[in-house]
Formats: structure tokens, sequence, C-alpha cells
């Protein structure tokens, strides 16, 4: 319900009267107040020294509607390279997209003419980028304009809403995100607001479009008047809120500035609904200049509604939160958030914890789930990157699959809460699957992050498909982006809580204790918890339907006092569990699982150790006597005559006494004019022909008669002697190309064949160029040309030359 | 049929030095440089009025050795993304 309609302002804008999304103008009619817009701006806030742009295909600087607040500073043409972001005009008006958005924004108000904008003091300007080639750089450069004064930028475009394509920001542009949001508006970050997508009409899914999917990112929807799903609504677990737009036919479009100085009341899609929002934070951004661009996400979540917005999946999440995949937080109170925002505190810094990568492939059955769950700390162990209270939730993924289409994913939270990922996309017939796509949802807003989080993949296939080829899930992880202290409480939410998961007593130091029973005494007083618990809960019950608010646990309890404790059915990686304490400790340093806490109890290692099996101990290298096997990260025993050795047991690099090395194995040492037969193996004399001739030398065995080797007493011209292992002579081997005589390969010639001079020990063509200046020998030196027989013609010796 | 790659005759180009040695650099290898990309630090806009304009291959040639140079850490050709408006 709309709170009472404050008194419409009398403003002589024509087109006034027919914004029903602002006001009740004429009581007999219908109207859609739920923004709360009126009631702002009736506490003052209109938008003054906010600044905004449009990130469009221009703006028509001088329409009677926008001059007045139009601001060059916060305008460009990126396509031009100028400071005109005047659209180009032709017969289709084809360019009117930025102008009519950014009327909506910052219309100047009770100048007669068209509409009233919903921040109509606010600063407006474009930024033309969508008339001609779009690249990386075209989007990097435009959400990198003036990031210090320009505040808010909105954006009403995306890859194509084709059903199709899934697609995101470059390099360039996720680092313009990025240094926009760390060091723009001097460091609060700014604000880019996105409008979800148009697709709907061809079961598009707003998660397959980079930039409304990005945390840094305000994803927007839209809502008819009356509250149905408009027809090309997008729906996805990343689009925080929505505004009215347009819908059927039988119901209201929104009245906005047009091209060629007029207005129009037939702007459509979801273009309408990221301005309406952008001239929203504009309101709270007057109340509050201070806000971070986490702040406001923050207070869209806090202050947008459901209302009358029909959805079949509107849910409360574990933190409280309604929210669903079409209208995400709900409707945009204009009122509430600038209420809120005037007393608002900084919420706590961001952590980002990284969660662990399942690489182990998983096939995904045709009309089967594949379910895929793990166990996460929310890195409890790292006190700058531990989450305890959600913000978003990243799932980055790599699939195969022969028809991406077919694929549904949902992420299911520890608190149970269900994000759809992505639908079933009709048009989507390829087969490149997701490399390393993230998917991103704000379901779980609030919530705690620790827990067991369950991954779910439908695969329905809507046409015949060869049933030899099956997708895979060849990886995933995820990203959990959070604060470790309760964001909207100067005191922790553990401290607060009613009642905490027992603890022994003797693991608490006597004042803690004794601090902690005071609360549970106070807390005490409060209201019951009657709810279901948590399925890991014991018989004592719990304050709440999450694992970490259980009084007692079924199986284990993991985390500390400090960090908070939760119920899981096993421990995770680094832990084991204590079947007498029912808790998960934590392994010896370097352990991935183990049986106890010590050093010899490791019976898995983490990445980049391996495992002894032997002493049951994780280490960095294998010792002697075993070699590193890559596959299981296991030290393996070598073959018993080897000392070392690398990569299997029997490719020695040295032998025990009595062994000597004989290319990668060790047989044993025969006397002299002994040598040793292949079966048996062992030493047995030389036939009595042998003798001490310089033909004779060659080795002694049977089977490699070797006829081709001679004992010479030093090598001829064109060859060098080299070390050649397992052998205990020298060996003549050949030198480099282009090289006659040498003493030893790469860079030691010392007489270069004909039509090639010796440089520098290398032997370089004969041929010289003109054309070589400084810079261009500076290149040829840096990348090493003239010792890659490819580049010889690369004027080598000219460089060479002049040093 | 996926869409193929359209590249254009424009590059983002990372060079140490600041713009003087960005623009220096783009002359030195007949490019013309548009300027630092946005707020990103040592990024430039390159433009090569001699390259097609729109070409289905990547470019070679003189860009081989611009990427080559010393003071260039990184060096991408831009292809053409579709975008819509909303």
């Amino acid at each position: 319900q709309a709170r009472g309609e404050p008194h419409a302002q009398p403003f002589n804008d024509p087109v006034w009267p027919n914004m029903w999304y602002l006001h009740c103008g004429d009581k007999s009619s219908r109207c859609r107040s739920e923004m709360n817009i009126l009631a702002a701006w009736q506490r003052g806030y209109t938008g003054k020294n906010v600044v905004i742009t449009i990130l469009d295909d221009g703006i028509e600087r001088n329409h009677p509607d926008l001059l007045q607040n139009y601001d060059p500073l916060a305008s460009y043409d990126v396509n031009g390279n100028d400071h005109d972001p005047t659209p180009r005009y032709d017969a289709s008006n084809e360019n009117k997209h930025g102008t009519r958005c950014a009327g909506e924004v910052a219309a100047a108000a009770n100048n007669s003419y068209c509409i009233v904008g919903i921040a109509y003091n606010a600063r407006i300007g474009g930024i033309r980028m969508l008339d001609g080639d779009v690249t990386d750089v075209v989007e990097a450069k435009s959400l990198g304009i003036r990031p210090d004064y320009i505040d808010i930028y909105s954006a009403s475009w995306g890859p194509d809403d084709d059903g199709k394509t899934v697609d995101g920001p470059g390099l360039l542009a996720k680092q313009a995100f990025e240094h926009g949001i760390k060091k723009g508006r001097r460091g609060l970050g700014s604000i880019f607001v996105w409008a979800s997508g148009n697709g709907g009409r061809e079961g598009d899914y707003c998660s397959c479009d980079g930039y409304t999917n990005s945390i840094y990112t305000i994803s927007i929807s839209s809502t008819t008047e009356n509250g149905y799903k408009p027809w090309y609504l997008e729906e996805c677990a990343s689009t925080l809120a929505t505004t009215y737009s347009s819908g059927a036919f039988y119901e209201r479009k929104i009245v906005t500035t047009d091209l060629r100085h007029r207005c129009t009341d037939g702007h459509t899609g979801t273009s309408v609904s990221a301005p309406m929002v952008a001239g929203i934070i504009a309101l709270a951004l007057e109340a509050n200049p201070l806000l971070t661009w986490r702040d406001v996400q923050h207070l869209l979540v806090k202050t947008s509604r459901p209302v009358h917005l029909r959805a079949a999946d509107w849910k409360t999440n574990g933190a409280g939160h309604k929210v669903s995949h079409l209208y995400g937080f709900g409707l945009v109170d204009a009122d509430a958030i600038v209420v809120e925002a005037k007393k608002w505190k900084t919420v706590p810094p961001q952590h980002v914890c990284v969660g662990s990568l399942d690489r182990v492939p998983k096939y995904i059955r045709p009309d089967h789930v594949l379910r895929a769950s793990t166990l996460s700390n929310a890195c409890a162990e790292h006190r700058d990157q531990h989450v305890l209270y959600l913000e978003h939730v990243v799932v980055r993924l790599s699939i195969s699959h022969p028809r991406r289409g077919d694929l549904q994913i949902s992420l299911v939270s520890p608190a149970g809460t269900r994000s759809q990922l992505l639908a079933r996309r009709v048009f989507d017939h390829s087969s490149e699957g997701f490399k390393g796509w993230e998917f991103m949802t704000v379901h779980c807003w609030g919530e705690r992050a620790a827990g067991e989080w369950t991954l779910e993949i439908h695969d329905t296939p809507t046409q015949v498909r060869n049933p030899a080829v099956q997708g895979k899930l060849k990886e995933w992880s995820l990203l959990f982006y959070g604060t470790a202290e309760h964001p909207y409480t100067a005191l922790g939410a553990p401290q607060s809580r009613g009642r905490m998961l027992e603890v022994p007593a003797s693991e608490m130091e006597p004042s803690r204790a004794a601090f902690l029973q005071s609360q549970v005494e106070v807390a005490e007083e409060e209201e019951e918890y009657t709810g279901p618990c948590h399925p890991e809960c014991g018989d004592q019950g719990c304050d709440g339907p999450n694992a970490d608010q259980c009084l007692n646990c079924i199986h284990y309890s993991l985390g500390s006092v400090k960090t908070g404790r939760m119920c899981v059915s096993s421990c995770p990686a680094g832990f084991f569990g204590d079947e007498g304490a029912r808790r998960c400790r934590r392994c010896y340093k370097g352990c991935e699982r183990c049986v106890g806490r010590g050093p010899t109890q490791c019976t898995a290692c983490k990445r980049s150790l391996y495992h002894h099996p032997e002493m049951s101990t994780c280490v960095v290298l294998c010792p002697a006597g075993f070699y590193a096997e890559e596959r299981h990260k296991r030290c393996l025993k070598c073959h018993q005559s080897c000392k070392k050795c690398v990569g299997e047991a029997d490719k020695c690099t040295a032998c025990k006494d009595g062994f000597s090395l004989a290319g990668e194995s060790c047989v044993p040492e025969c006397q002299p004019a002994m040598y040793l037969s292949r079966e048996p193996r062992r030493c047995e004399t030389c036939p009595a022909s042998t003798g001490p001739g310089e033909e004779d030398c060659a080795p002694c065995t049977p089977e490699t008669p070797a006829p081709h080797w001679r004992c010479v007493p030093a090598c001829r011209e064109g060859f060098y002697p080299a070390e050649s292992p397992g052998l205990p002579n020298k060996v003549c081997k050949r030198c480099d190309d282009h090289c006659s005589a040498c003493e030893g390969s790469s860079g030691n010639c010392l007489k270069c064949k004909e039509g090639f001079s010796l440089l520098g020990g290398s032997c370089v063509t004969n041929e010289t160029c003109t054309n070589a200046d400084k810079t261009f020998c500076e290149m040829v030196k840096s990348n090493k040309l003239c010792e890659k027989k490819l580049f010889v013609q690369f004027c080598c010796q000219t460089c060479l030359m002049a040093g | 049929e996926p869409s193929r790659t359209v590249y254009t005759n424009h590059w983002a180009v990372r060079v140490r030095g600041g713009p003087a040695e960005a623009a220096r650099l783009a002359a030195a290898y007949g490019y013309i440089s548009l300027g630092q990309i946005g707020s990103l630090e040592n990024y430039y806009h390159f433009h090569h009025s001699r390259t097609f304009k729109r070409s289905t291959l990547s470019s070679r040639g003189p860009h081989n050795f611009l990427r080559m140079d010393p003071k260039v850490d990184w060096l991408q050709q831009q292809e053409v993304k579709r975008r819509v408006k909303r």
C-alpha cells in the first residue's frame, strides 16, 4: 500500500498530469504512487548537487526540458572523440534513446515544458558511445569519464537480448568498473545503474549478461502499471530492485523527453526503469552525500518492497528479506530510501572470500539433476577475508555441454534459499557451454555465509540430441562478498544474538565465560524462537532456522567462540571430527584431511604439498628415495636400486652403492673386462676377442655392440666434446647451424660457415640493412631476435655492430 | 552459428612512461594516440588509419613490432562488440 499521498505540487509542465507512476493528480483516475517520489520531494530532496550521466547514443543537450540541468562536465562524445554528446540526427530518429532516459532523471520542473524528472534539480550529462562500433576501449572510456565528478552512471544497453548470447564486459571495461567503485566519488565509489535486459519474449535470462550480473552494477527490472511481468522482462537472481515501466497495450507507458525538443508518452522497455532508479538514488545522495556504492545497494535491499507486484516466486530469504527473480527485492521506495539514507551509517568494509575450487569433473545426465555440494567456513580463518553476513554470492563455473540452452542452474544456500542462476533458453543452441562464467545472486543478502552450499544443474533436452555426448561440470567455486560484522548494528550480530551454541566452559577464559553468560541471561528475556530448527541442530533446540543458531548439534560443531559456531554433518577440509567433543578440530598446518592434530596424522594434503603415505605427513618436496606423483600429489617409493628418481619409480637419477646409472636405470656395476647380461641380470666376463684397441672399446654388452662408436683423442672440426648422462666418457656433438668450429652449443661458436659472420659467439647472416634506427634495434635486442632462426634477417648484424 | 569476431583498426596498449611516451611510440610505429582510456592509468587508445577499419582477420605486420617494443607491456586489437539499446 502507498503511504498517504502528499498533495501533488502544482507543476505547470503540460505532461505532468500523465505521470501516473508519480502521483494521483486526478483522484478519479487510477494511479500508482507506491514509489513515493512526492513524499521524498516534500522532504526537500530533488537531486541538488548530484551529477548523473546517461551512457547511450547521446543527449539532446539543448532540449528545453534538459537545458537547465545539462552539465557539460558530465558529458562526452566517445564516438566522435569530442566534448559534445549531441545525438546524430537521422530520419528515423534512431538516436533518441539517451535523450529519453535523461528526461526521466532530470527534466526541469515548472518550466511549462513536457515532464518533471525524478531528480529535477540534479545535474544531467550524456556520454555518446552507442553510435558506432562498440569495443572494450569504448566501454572502458565511457565507464571511466570523470569518476570524481560524476556520481551516477546510468546504462540501458548491453549484449544482445536474443536468448542465445552469453557476453559481458571485456578486460578493460572490468577494470573500469573496479576503478570506479574503488576510486570514483573520491573513494566512495561510482554508482553504476543497469537495465536488466529486454529479452523476455526470447526467453533470455539476465545472468547471461555480464553487466547486469556484475556486483558493481545495480541491476533494475520492470513491472507494469498493474504489477504484472512485462513481456520483455528478463528474470535472474542478480536483479536488485524494480520500478514501474510499460507493459501490455491496455496499460499506460512512461512519459519523457524526446528527440527534436519533443515529449513522448511511448517510451517502453526496461530502459525506462534504470534511469528512474538513477533519479531515486540521486535523491538519496542528496540526503547523504557520503553513501558508498555498497551503502546504496544496502539501502535498495532494505527499502524496496514487494507491494502488489505479482510473482509466483516471492520468498523470504534466511535474513528475512522478500525477494523474487522477477523483481529482486521489489519496487523502489524513494521516501523510504531518503529517510534511511539521512541516518545511514556506512556499512563495514567489504570482505571477499574465495571458496575452494572443485575440479572433479561431473557428468550432467539428461533429465537428471546433478547436485554438487561444498561446505564452507567462509574464510573464518582469515580475518581480512571472513564473510559472516552475505551481500553478493558469485558462482564461477565451467561447463561443457552440447546445447547450452537446455541447462538450468540453481544454488541453494545454507539457510535453504534457492536462487535460479540460469533458466532454460530455447534459442540458445550453442555448444560452447560456459567457460569460467560468473553467475551472481543477491538472494542470500544478509544471510550467514558459512555452511553447506549446493549447486544443482538440470539438463532437460528440448530436442533430440546425440546421447553419446553428455554435459560435464568441469569445475566450480564460490565467491562470497559481505562483511565480518553485522552491517546495520555497531554490535556484531553474534554478540547481540539471543543465545549461543553450547561451548564447553573449559574452553573459555573465565572472564569471557562470565561475559557470555551475562549475554545469555540478558538475552533470555527476548522472545523465544518457535519455528523449525536446522536439521543439524541437536535436542536442545535453536534460536532460528540456520545452522549457526543451534543450541547443540547432532554431529559436529564448526568454528570458534570468536567467529561463531555452526552445526555440520561432517567436518570440512582442514578439520577432523573429534567424536568425544562433537567438534571439528583443525588439522596440522598443511593437512587437508587428518585423523588427529599431529603432524604425522595427515591423510591428505593441501594444494602444492605432497602426501608422504609412509610418514602420514605433508611435505613440500619428496625426500630421497621417493618421487613426486603429481596426479594424486603423493610421495611414492623409487625402485630398490635407485637412490633418487623422478616421475616414476624406475626413472632413476642416482643409484645406490653397487649400482651405476645406465640411461634411467640403475644396473649392477661390473668389474673391468666384465659386462652385464640381460637375463639373468648379472656381470659376465667379456669375450676374449675384445681388446685395448680403438675399435675394441665399444660398450661391452652382447646386445648393444654399437659398431658406430669410436674412441677418439679429440673431436674433429664441426663437433665439440659434451658430457652425456649415463656414459663414462664424453661424446662429440655437432656445432650449431652455420657454425663450422665451436667450443659448445648456443653462443660458443669460434668460426662460421660462408655467408655468415661471428657476432658474440653466434653466426648471423651477412645481410645488413639501412633503416635500423635506435628504437628498432632496442626492439630487436630486447626480444633477442638475433637468437631466433626466423629473425636473422631483422638486421641483426647492423644492430649488433651499432652496439 | 557463432558470430565471427570483427577486428577494428583501434588498439588498446599498455605503455610504461606516461602519455608522452605513448605518443612517441604511437608516432614511431605509425599510429595516432587517442589518449588514455578513461581512468585506466598506463592504458592508451591507439588508432591505425592504414589498417582495415573492420576485418574478420586480426592484423599483424607493424603491430607485432609495437607489441615487441620494450615500453609496451600489453596490446589488444579491439573487437566489435554487439551491443543493443534496451
